[in-house]
Formats: C-alpha cells, sequence, structure tokens
C-alpha cells in the first residue's frame, strides 16, 4: 500500500488527508500553518510544519520518501507552482495537485505530473446538472461521452411498467437496473411495476440521457 | 423551464452559473466585485453588483422574481448567512448554498433551505478515493452504501474470460456491462474475452467493491 504526503491543510486537503487516512493509509499533513497542523496532528500518521517552496526543507522532512503526493495549495499560486515543481525534483513518482484557474491548471500540466484538478470548477459542473434536472439525483461520467444517471421515479409513472418510459425505442438510452430500498433489481418479469422511491440507473450518451430527462 | 439566481462569483459560483447558462436556463449573477460581475456580464442572461446582505437591495434587483438561487459565499459566513436568510424573506422556492466548513453547514441546515453543499470536502473524498484505488476511473453514489464503480481492465486480465472476476462468485457485485470505446457490452456471449482499455461498470456495496478493487 502507498504512503500519501499532503501538501495544504485547507478545506479540499483536510477532507483528501482524513479520508485516506480513514482507510488505513500512512498519511503525512504538512502546512505553513501551525494551527492547521496541530488540528490535523491527531488525525494523521504525521503532521509538520513546513514551507515547501523550501526544497531542503522538505528533504530534510524526509517528504521524497513518500510514494504519492497532492499539492492542495489554491490560493498562493506561486507557492503552488514552486512545491509541484520541488516534489517532482524529490523524485515523487505520483503527484496531483489542485489549481484555482484555469491559467493555474494550464501552467501545473505542464509540469508533467499525473493529474491536476479543479475542485470547485467539477463541483460546480456536477451541481449544475443537478440544478439543471431536479429528478437527478446523482451521475457520474464514463468517458466518450457516456454517463451512468440516477434518477428517480417520477410520481406519474408508479404502478406503470418499465416499457412506459420507452427506453431502446423511442431513448438510445440502456436501464442497467433499478435500486428499490437496499435491492438492486432487474425488471425483467412482465408482472414488474415502478414503485415509489424507485431509482432508475440509467446509461447513455448525455444529449440522449437530456432528452429522456426533459421527457420525464 | 426555471431561472436562476446565482451569487457570489467565485470559482464554484462562476462554474455553476455558465453551466446552467449553456444549458439554455435563464441566469443572472449577482455579486459585490465589479470586476467579476462584468467577467461574467457576456456569458450570463444578466450580472448585477449588489450587496445580498441588504434584503431591499435584493428586492430592488428583482431577485425575488427568481424561481433558484444558489448562494456561493465561502469564506464570509456571516454574508452567507445573512444572503440566505434574504432569499428566504423573498419567497424563493429552492434555495441551495454552498458551506465552507461544517459548522457552517449546521448552521446553512437549520436555515430550512433545499440543499448545502460542501464542494471542497465532497471532491476531497470524491479524490481520496480514486488515489485510494489507482484502478478507478471514477464512481458515483447510489444511496443506501451502493456505488455504481468504473474500472479500467487490470493489464494481466486482458484477453481473459469475464468469469476470472468471479463476480457473483466471489464477490458480491454485479458487472452491469463493459465501456468498450464507445460501445456499451454485456458479456453475454461465452467467447466474450476483456480487451485492454475495457472499463468494468461495476454495482455493489462500498466494503465489497473494495474488497474486490484490492484483490485486482
Ligand atoms: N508555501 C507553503 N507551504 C506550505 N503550506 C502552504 C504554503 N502556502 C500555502 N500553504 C497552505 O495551503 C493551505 C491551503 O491554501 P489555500 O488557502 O490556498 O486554500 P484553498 O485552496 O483556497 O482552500 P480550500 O482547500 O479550502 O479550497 C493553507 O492552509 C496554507 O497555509
Ligand atoms: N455580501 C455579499 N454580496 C455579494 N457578493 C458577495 C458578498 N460577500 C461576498 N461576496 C462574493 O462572493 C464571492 C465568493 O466568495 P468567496 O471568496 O467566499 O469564495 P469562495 O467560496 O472561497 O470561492 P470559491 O467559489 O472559489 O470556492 C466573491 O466574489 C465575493 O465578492
Amino acid at each position: 500500500s502507498r504512503s500519501f504526503a499532503v501538501i495544504g491543510l485547507g478545506a479540499f486537503g483536510t477532507a483528501v488527508a482524513t479520508e485516506l487516512s480513514r482507510f488505513g493509509n500512512h498519511v503525512i499533513g504538512v502546512d505553513l500553518d501551525e494551527r492547521r497542523v496541530s488540528q490535523m496532528s491527531a488525525t494523521l500518521s504525521s503532521a509538520v510544519i513546513l514551507d515547501t517552496t523550501d526544497e531542503a526543507a522538505l528533504r530534510e522532512a524526509d517528504i521524497d520518501q513518500y510514494d504519492v503526493a497532492l499539492v492542495a495549495i489554491g490560493r498562493d499560486i506561486e507557492a503552488s507552482i514552486l512545491t509541484t515543481m520541488n516534489l517532482k525534483m524529490l523524485g515523487i513518482s505520483t503527484i496531483w495537485a489542485k489549481a484555482s484557474s484555469r491559467t493555474h491548471h494550464r501552467i501545473l500540466s505542464k509540469l508533467g505530473i499525473q493529474r491536476v484538478i479543479l475542485p470547485e470548477q467539477e463541483m460546480g459542473r456536477h451541481i449544475s446538472q443537478m440544478l439543471n434536472n431536479p429528478m437527478l439525483q446523482d451521475y457520474v461520467s464514463l468517458g466518450n461521452g457516456f454517463s451512468v444517471v440516477n434518477i428517480i421515479t417520477p410520481d406519474r409513472l408508479i404502478g406503470r411498467e418499465v416499457k412506459v418510459l420507452g427506453l431502446g425505442r423511442n431513448y438510445d438510452v440502456t436501464l442497467l437496473g433499478i435500486m428499490r430500498g437496499s435491492a438492486f433489481k432487474q425488471p425483467d418479469t412482465p408482472d414488474f411495476l415502478l414503485e415509489k422511491e424507485d431509482k432508475l440507473i440509467l446509461l447513455g450518451k448525455r444529449p440522449e440521457l437530456r432528452r429522456f430527462g426533459d421527457a420525464l
């Protein structure tokens, strides 16, 4: 299993470090801010106060021993870039970094790291989908324009057969199954009727899913 | 279709407003900061400079006419809370608000709005899952402890039959199908063999998915 260094203990960095720790990983939290470091010292394997723009200080703290580093510095773009460059100099094999703007994203992407994340923008896109489609409980993009979506059965379709949805016929959308309570069901019997709170788990290309969702 | 007021044009608010606009919705962007408002004026239906802690100013700008309001003020917690209270006073039927901390979340939740979001924390949890499971391309929680995950086929299983995964037999995990390029396939023929870059779309409870992922 891999060890993780999370640099920058803002809301995002703290959430990642805490969750990774909860999965049983060895995690070190790093920040300039003494208060943030001490807040995390009980939760993580270790937590150190350190200016990560200082390569020597990073080496002295053995950060080069870690398998994976996440740079979660958003506001101070120069600190984010310098820190990322330092981690590359340390030879850390997997580096992910958060960007706070498109320009920040472009610079970090040119540093040849494994992943650049735009958390606010990605959540913003996600939330806009949920606001645009009130029946959409959740969704995940599979790449290639496909998504899996979780839509709650509209009231007017309760008690009806699955075929009234017109899937396959009117919409190039696949019903993967139905979540009913804690059971995942395949509506493969003719007497299967939709019930209140049934969640339709659908797969399709996004324009087709939108078309289906609008018709609901 | 519904009209949207996005208050607070930081990275998150801007992303939501931009995407909602792109879907063809009527969107007004609101911020104290003149520069941020002017940056969005071409993208949105309208953009106004306004201190949203001022209820009279909100009414004067006809914000009460909007169906949905999103409060995307993170740093100034008092402004976020006051703004949310004002929007309730205006009678807006759907209000979502971003919180920047657990305490902020608890206060907003007590105001009786439709949804409180913690974007950095939710992205942090998502990213921690991707870091913890390098083969995990993406996933979505369906509620009830179930998730749909997208896992890239490990190299050592290329050319093998789907049954070597041991799904149903060793793991209470369902294979919903396989994404191959831009096609979604069901491996229902005996000669179906896994190919490089095939994405396994799996459904199961999270501990079972983790167990399966660890074994991969
Ligand atoms: N040179 C540095 N060395 C170490 N830590 C730093 C350095 N510069 C900034 N930080 C830390 O990075 C953390 C996150 O920074 P920032 O305030 O940019 O967060 P953010 O990205 O806006 O926050 P969030 O994660 O809440 O979205 C802060 O706790 C800050 O102290
Ligand atoms: N009283 C107010 N009225 C209108 N806009 C406000 C008010 N107070 C703050 N804002 C605006 O809210 C916006 C977002 O604020 P903030 O800096 O808190 O962002 P954030 O939540 O940290 O950012 P991000 O969305 O990037 O995560 C800012 O553009 C700010 O001008």
